[in-house]
């Protein structure tokens, strides 16, 4: 699987999911990345993209809970993807990426790696694969 | 922050025991595709042509799982999804089952923007496809001989169970992005 998110000069926020699905899959089952809300969402608060388990990711309606967290606490994106991962899903279960309307961007994931990068305008970089 | 991008390829267990020389070209198509995000949102390009842009670039990557490079289905086939959402304005476009799509994310922003839905599936999709100009390919593009082989593996390893009850425990221990 494969996504990306982004906060463009206008502020707009827009997030995309592409995937082959998982090995070996059965006839017709569909993951996640296609359920907007569950792999891949985006409103005026933030954007977010998703990878791993889709079953997962879908009953925990896991893109769409992280922008509602922020939006009804008040939470940061940095805390409400924390939230999703360690208190919605399970170790082993997925990775996300988002970034929020300031521009602040979050890479969480409870697996053992996620192939992930990032760049703002300010020139905060981040390439990486492991913790 | 003016403009911000973020993007991956993909999470689950990868062993850190990968050869530097495979680790290089994981970090080097990450990167290639950062770039292409770069450039779209300092030119003052959209949130929207800066996600579209980036996935396909990974699409078309043989390292990712999407595009070229897509794992196999239990038939030894690829069958592909993708989804875009512009958070401006809520409009969303998802399509599931592709077989000859090249770019699956470009044929989702084409339903977002074009259409009057949101998600189209399997023989919907590809008929939707048809009446666009996304670029079509026969289902072998998306082979790769590092995701045959997998797939092999795995047929082998399924075909090994005896009952269907540990075949289902067996996929359900590989599930991956």
């Amino acid at each position: 699987t494969v996504g990306a998110v982004a906060l463009d000069s206008e502020g707009r926020l827009a997030a995309a999911t592409s995937t082959g699905g998982m090995t070996n899959k059965q006839f017709g089952r569909v993951g996640d990345v296609p359920i907007i809300g569950s792999g891949t969402f985006a409103n005026h608060v933030a954007a977010v993209s998703a990878t791993g388990w889709g079953e997962q990711i879908m009953r925990n309606v896991s893109a769409n809970t992280i922008a509602n967290h922020m939006e009804f606490t008040g939470s940061s994106l940095e805390e409400a993807m924390n939230f999703v991962v360690t208190e919605r899903l399970n170790p082993g279960d997925a990775g996300f990426i988002g970034v929020d309307s300031l521009g602040n961007i979050s890479m969480q994931m409870n697996t053992a790696g996620m192939f992930r990068a990032s760049l703002d305008a300010d020139g905060n970089r981040t390439v990486m694969i492991w913790q | 922050k003016e403009w911000a991008i973020a993007l991956h390829g993909g999470a689950g267990t990868i062993s850190q025991d990968l050869p530097d020389s495979v680790k290089a070209r994981y970090y080097a198509g990450l990167e290639e595709a950062l770039r292409v995000g770069e450039l779209v949102l300092r030119d003052g390009g959209t949130a929207l042509d800066a996600v579209e842009n980036v996935v396909n670039t990974l699409e078309d990557n043989p390292l990712f799982n999407a595009g070229r490079g897509a794992v196999f289905t239990a038939e030894g086939r690829h069958e592909l999804d993708a989804a875009i959402m512009d958070g401006s304005t809520l409009a969303a476009g998802a399509v599931t089952g592709l077989t000859t799509v090249k770019n699956p994310v470009s044929l989702a922003r084409i339903v977002m923007q074009e259409s009057r839905h949101i998600f189209f599936s399997g023989v919907g999709a590809e008929e939707y496809a048809d009446q666009t100009s996304v670029e079509r390919v026969d289902n072998d593009y998306f082979h790769t001989q590092n995701r045959y082989e997998q797939w092999q593996r795995s047929q082998e390893q399924a075909s090994a169970e005896s009952t269907p009850m540990t075949m289902e425990k067996w996929i359900e221990d590989s599930k991956f992005g």
